[in-house]
Parts: C-alpha cells; sequence; structure tokens
C-alpha cells in the first residue's frame, strides 16, 4: 500500500 | 487590538499540546467570531483544523482581523510554566510583532507575563468541503488513544473496519497481527464511556499509525472522539474543545500500489 496525500482529495484555496 | 482571556488557561494548554507533534508552527486567524487555524503536516498527509469560538472565552475582543504566525513549540513550552488553575490572557497589542501571555493564579497573588515574537509564515489552506460520511464511529478518548499507541507496536499501519455492529482496528508487521474489535455499546452508565456507530455503508480504510497517535495528543481535550470515516476520503478525526469548538484532524488513507 501506499500513503496518499491530502491534495489528492482536496484542493488548495 | 486582540485580547482574549480564559478563566481555565489549562484548556488552551491542551489545545497546543494536541497540536504541537503535527505541526511545529502555525498560522492563527483571529476575527470577532474566534479563532480559527488550519495547518498541514510538512508531509501534506495531514491537517489539523481549529476552531475556538469568541463567546467560549471569558471576555473576548478583536479589534481587526489578525493572522498572527505562532511557534507552537515555543508556545507550548511558555505555557508549560502555567499552574494548572492558572487563568490565562492571550493580548496582541496594535502594531505589535509579539503576542503576550500573561497566567493569574487562582488567588491572585501571582502574575506571570511572556512575550512571544510573531513569526511571518506561508500557510497554504485546504478547502474541505461540508462531508456525509458513510459511518461515524464515537469512542472514548482514552480508549481510542491506547488501541492506537497498542496498533504500533505491531506494524506502520492500522485498518479500520467499520460495520453497524462494530469497528475492527487492526495491524499487521513483521514482529506479527493483531487486532481489537469493539462493539456498539448497549448499555452504559455514563455516556463518555460509550462506543456508538452510525452508519450509512461499511467502510475499511487504511491509515499510518504514526499520525494517529500524533493526533490522541489532544485526547486530553475530551472524554470521547468522533472518527469519521468514507471509502477513498480522508478521515476526520474530532475532539471537541468544552463546547467552545473542535480541533479536527484530517488524514489521508493508504491505498493500493
Amino acid at each position: 500500500m501506499i500513503q496518499s496525500a491530502l491534495t489528492d482529495y482536496y484542493t488548495k484555496r | 487590538m486582540f485580547e482574549a482571556r480564559l478563566a481555565q488557561g489549562s484548556i488552551f494548554a491542551k489545545v497546543i499540546e494536541g497540536l504541537r507533534e503535527l505541526v511545529t508552527e502555525a498560522t492563527w486567524e483571529c476575527s470577532g467570531n474566534g479563532i480559527t487555524l488550519q495547518a498541514m503536516d510538512s508531509s501534506h498527509v495531514a491537517l489539523v483544523s481549529l476552531v475556538l469560538r469568541s463567546d467560549g472565552f471569558e471576555t473576548y475582543r478583536c479589534d481587526r482581523n489578525m493572522s498572527l504566525g505562532i511557534s507552537l513549540t515555543s508556545m507550548s513550552k511558555v505555557l508549560k510554566m502555567m499552574g494548572k488553575d492558572d487563568t490565562l490572557t492571550i493580548r496582541v497589542n496594535d502594531d505589535s510583532d509579539a503576542i503576550v501571555l500573561s497566567m493569574e493564579s487562582q488567588n491572585q497573588e501571582e502574575f506571570a507575563e511572556y512575550e512571544l515574537r510573531l513569526m511571518d509564515l506561508d500557510s497554504e489552506h485546504l478547502g474541505i468541503p461540508d462531508t456525509d460520511y458513510s459511518c461515524v464511529v464515537k469512542m472514548p478518548s482514552t480508549k481510542f488513544s491506547r488501541i492506537c499507541r497498542d496498533m504500533a507496536i505491531l506494524g506502520d499501519s492500522v485498518t479500520i473496519c467499520s460495520t453497524k455492529d462494530g469497528v475492527k482496528f487492526g495491524a499487521k508487521g513483521d514482529v506479527g497481527q493483531g487486532s481489537i474489535r469493539l462493539n456498539q455499546s448497549t448499555n452504559v452508565d455514563k455516556e463518555e464511556d460509550a462506543v456508538s456507530i452510525e452508519l450509512r455503508e461499511a467502510v475499511a480504510l487504511t491509515f499510518a499509525v504514526r499520525y494517529l497517535n500524533m493526533f490522541c495528543k489532544a485526547a486530553p481535550l475530551s472524554n470521547q472522539v468522533n472518527l469519521s470515516m468514507s471509502e477513498d476520503t480522508p478521515l476526520m478525526c474530532e475532539f471537541k474543545v468544552g463546547d467552545m469548538g473542535h480541533i479536527r484532524f484530517y488524514l489521508a488513507p493508504k491505498i493500493e500500489d
């Protein structure tokens, strides 16, 4: 398994 | 000018202790509504979002919106000098580059004041939409802390599986494997001891246990923790801060290669 990043789910504002 | 006074200064110290392992410095946004903070860890895997509403403070004054860059590491050290029943006042004077922390003992015989220099921080913000999670597990925060600590002995990752009957935490690694299953409480004397599960859909998600253990540093704030989960979505781990706000941690899941 690999670690995903929050930026894969949420966009920068 | 900004000034906020908390009769129970220890609450603020617990908030800082809850944040400072994940983020060492952060920008506090102060407005008439209260104090908010959003910060990601350096690897962009986890995020913390803090809300402390103004009405939760004994007195609160914020003449204009302010962004305060603060070293949480330094603030934590200063707050360690506070007595456990001290009143805490946080103040930023106009045109000042420092935040002032004043601590007053309950018998009003001792008064300490410390200044911390403000920092200019680059901060990235993520837009986190309101989410209807498939599953929300509510459980005692001490139990969650113990489970995360125990799972870290077995491996780097913990898989959380939730069904309508219960929630299972499992880990495996070089030394072996193990799991802990909690059933939904049917009958508890105290609400804070209960495990409850609101479920629309069963979920199974895997997370780096190291981050969960960092989140548990906020467990002394609240008897209960809420774990909100949906497939292919970051976990939201929430601790309430009395009735004045919350700390929410978000953690990106581990996914198949």
